[in-house]
């Protein structure tokens, strides 16, 4: 939440620059918001139909780019190398700290090695160094950093921009989760119906014992 | 008036009027009965320094003071402060190191502008209950001969996070040789082996008064605030976890008494119908008090539980 | 609203918030302990 309220300004901000900047300097704007150290939400301005206008002309390799920064990770721009403009440090930078976001979608703990070998760090310093300075430090993570294991738990991720197919699954998720939490509504009301007929039935039983015995003194 | 809401007088509470509590001072009702203070009233801040404080020192006691008013029969305890002192069921009057700060900060509490006086202390009993030792009856004696109107506040931080709610509990000595008319029925709670004889010996020399709280508009406001800050500490809090030591001492505390109790039956040659009728009452109603103890320690025991199963119940059987 | 999808996605992602056989241990021996403290109290009733 706290990563939305500080990134809603800078996704307004690039917005209006997308639409009213002309189609030359457009790919200008995405190397702006792409290299921007607090923005990691791309979706807002990928929907402005100035950039979507963009495929099919000489600038579609930048909606690609800004694509890519939106679902994609590290690995992927390796894999489209050439097809892809070069990126500047802030891209690099920014599209490792990305990629992270996405391994922590699928897993809590990030074991070192994968973590080294997806984001191309040679050592362990380096990767931790990455990870408190980027990742950590700019809240898009919280996490542990686990020396002995040799593995980083993720306690918190930052979402990302959403693919369309993954809108089913966070609605399945939504719709159990909502069905368990009723379950355990139910049940608890009906633990307390539960311990209400108890209490009454041992308040009855203890006044019958009493009147019994009451009844026996009084006869002997 | 009756229409006023709560808020307005709580709000209207927080007013200092010297005249009415000089007046207090000259007429000293207090001096003519014994139990002329019936009633307290703790502001929610008082409290919660005072919570915090006690919590604060862990095991250790803590000790403080109290500023407020009077109102007919009811001490008003405004705020609290703590005091630079420890270990105040060790020595008799702890409170003599902590005079010279006890005047330094009455002193700058006037030239601020605080115009409450000192109507009491409070100090802790880690995990044994709320009530007055010999010190503490000794100690509120003495208070109560010089710094009359004044009251004693014991705070157990333990039982608080064990049950849920603030064990608090206030108290006015007798003066000498005052034998007390009726015996006050206060509230069942369980005092370990070792503080027995301490509590018994002491407990008709003092009684307890009702207390009730009161908070401002604004503290309702800056609560309210403080709970949407803090909703997430104390939901992922857990009694169970946090105060094992305590439940611990409990159970082995309650096995101590089931000892004693069994040692006493047998002392007697084990047969029911060789007991006098009274000393057999006796008995029944300290086996009554073991087993009120352990339901007692259960029932936190399982509301810990309970919310542990809630809590695993909502976050962690859902997966993607 | 893609600020508020991405927020609930992150929520989503943290379920179930603790999973690890360490944890069940120490649960389902708080549990047990519980249970045993309970039964103890019905016996002491008794």
């Amino acid at each position: 939440m706290d990563i939305e309220q500080k990134q809603a300004d800078l996704i307004d901000y690039f917005v209006k620059q997308a639409h009213n900047h002309k189609e030359e300097s457009l790919p200008n704007v995405i190397v702006e918001a792409t290299s921007n150290s607090s923005l990691f939400a791309f979706s807002e301005i990928l929907a402005v139909p100035n950039i979507t206008q963009l495929r099919g002309t000489k600038y579609s390799v930048f909606v690609d780019v800004l694509q890519l920064f939106a679902h994609g990770t590290w690995s992927d721009y390796k894999k489209n190398v050439e097809r892809l403009p070069p990126m500047v440090p802030d891209q690099i930078r920014k599209l490792k700290q990305l990629s992270v976001l996405t391994f922590a979608e699928t897993n809590k703990v990030l074991p070192y090695d994968k973590l080294m070998q997806e984001l191309d760090v040679s050592n362990v310093r380096e990767l931790e160094d990455f990870l408190i300075n980027e990742c950590m430090y700019s809240g898009i993570v919280r996490g542990k950093l686990d020396q002995l294991r040799r593995c980083f738990e993720v306690q918190f991720a930052a979402g990302r921009d959403l693919r369309p197919e993954q809108l089913e699954n966070m609605i399945r998720t939504l719709e159990s989760w909502s069905t368990s939490s009723d379950n355990l509504l139910v049940s608890i009301q009906d633990k307390i119906k539960w311990a209400d007929t108890k209490s009454e039935m041992n308040k009855k039983h203890q006044k019958d014992v009493e009147d019994r015995m009451e009844a026996a003194k009084k006869s002997s | 008036s009756s229409s006023s809401s709560p808020s307005v007088d709580s709000d209207a509470l927080y007013f200092y009027d010297e005249t009415t509590q000089t007046r207090y001072q000259k007429e000293k009702p207090w001096a003519k009965d014994p139990h002329y203070f019936k009633r307290v009233r703790i502001s929610a801040l008082a409290l919660l320094k005072m919570v915090v404080h006690a919590r604060s020192g862990g095991t250790i006691e803590i000790m403080g003071l109290m500023q407020g008013k009077i109102d007919g029969d009811a001490i008003i305890v405004m705020d609290a402060f703590a005091l630079p002192v420890e270990g105040t069921e060790t020595r008799v009057n702890a409170q003599a190191d902590a005079y010279e700060y006890m005047v330094d900060y009455s002193t700058t509490n006037k030239q601020a502008g605080r115009l409450e006086n000192v109507v009491g202390w409070y100090h802790s009993h880690p995990g044994y209950g709320c009530w007055l030792s010999g010190i503490d009856v000794s100690t509120q004696m003495l208070n109560q001969q010089y710094q009359e109107p004044f009251l004693a506040v014991v705070i157990d931080p333990t039982r608080t996070v064990s049950a849920g709610k603030v064990d608090i509990g206030a108290f006015r000595t007798f003066p000498e040789g005052y034998k007390a008319p009726d015996e006050h029925v206060s509230e069942y709670q369980t005092i370990p082996l070792n503080k027995i004889e301490d509590f018994g010996v002491h407990c008709k020399q003092y009684y307890p008064l009702d207390i009730t709280y009161f908070k401002s508009s604004l503290d309702c406001r800056l609560l309210d605030l403080l709970w949407n800050k803090y909703w997430v500490n104390t939901l992922s809090s857990s009694p169970l976890v946090g105060n094992r030591d305590y439940v611990a001492g409990q159970i082995s505390d309650l096995a101590e008494k089931l000892e004693q109790a069994e040692n006493q039956i047998h002392s007697r040659g084990g047969g029911g119908s060789f007991l006098l009728p009274g000393k057999k009452k006796e008995e029944e109603s300290q086996l009554k008090k073991i087993t009120r103890d352990s339901s007692k320690i259960t029932v936190e025991q399982v509301h810990g539980l309970m919310s542990q199963v809630i809590k695993d119940t909502l976050f962690n059987s859902v997966r993607q | 609203e893609n600020s508020l999808l991405r927020q609930v996605s992150s929520l989503l992602r943290r379920l179930p918030v603790i999973e690890s056989e360490k944890f069940q241990d120490d649960f389902l021996m708080e549990y047990n302990d519980t249970v045993l403290i309970t039964y103890l109290a019905m016996i002491t009733n008794c």
